[in-house]
């Protein structure tokens, strides 16, 4: 399971754009 | 071409859309302590992505709880103190009651764009961070 934290940090990666 | 670092002048859109934009930016915000705000507004995006399947259902209400938490609950933490009493509440009353929805975080995410566009950013564009990146 997941820690909150690593979910958090999840999703902020998952809004970021992509490397060009 | 533009180099990077002068499209991230036009506008706070073209800074959040650069790796590198980002990175320095966050720095910049680590500097004057308040990171948090550019965390909170990606976590924003990054929930409102998630997409609507059952998997997720758990692990929206996990997120919805973990962003209120980190973010929010705290009245004197930078983000709360930059979101406004009503949208607070509506954000806690969706945690509470378990209505978890795409666009919770939205009214929140406006607030704290806005407040980054006229405080600090333009800061950011005058720091000698991004002077001396430049």
């Amino acid at each position: 399971i997941d820690s909150e934290d690593d979910l958090l940090q999840e999703c902020i990666s998952s809004a970021m754009p992509k490397k060009k | 071409p533009t180099p990077p670092y002068l499209k991230w002048a036009e506008s706070l859109h073209s800074l959040l859309d650069d790796q590198d934009g980002i990175h320095l930016f966050r720095k910049f915000l680590k500097q004057e302590e308040c990171a948090d705000v550019l965390d909170f507004w990606f976590a924003c995006s990054g929930f409102r992505k998630l997409e609507a399947n059952e998997a997720n259902e758990e692990k929206k209400i996990k997120l919805a709880k973990a962003i209120y938490k980190k973010y929010i609950q705290d009245s004197n933490g930078i983000v709360s103190r930059q979101i406004k009493p009503a949208t607070k509440s509506f954000i806690k009353d969706c945690v509470m009651r378990l209505h978890i929805d795409p666009a919770m975080f939205e009214q929140a995410q406006t607030e704290i764009q806005t407040m980054m566009e006229e405080n600090t950013y333009p800061l950011f564009l005058k720091s000698n961070i991004y002077l001396e990146y430049t």
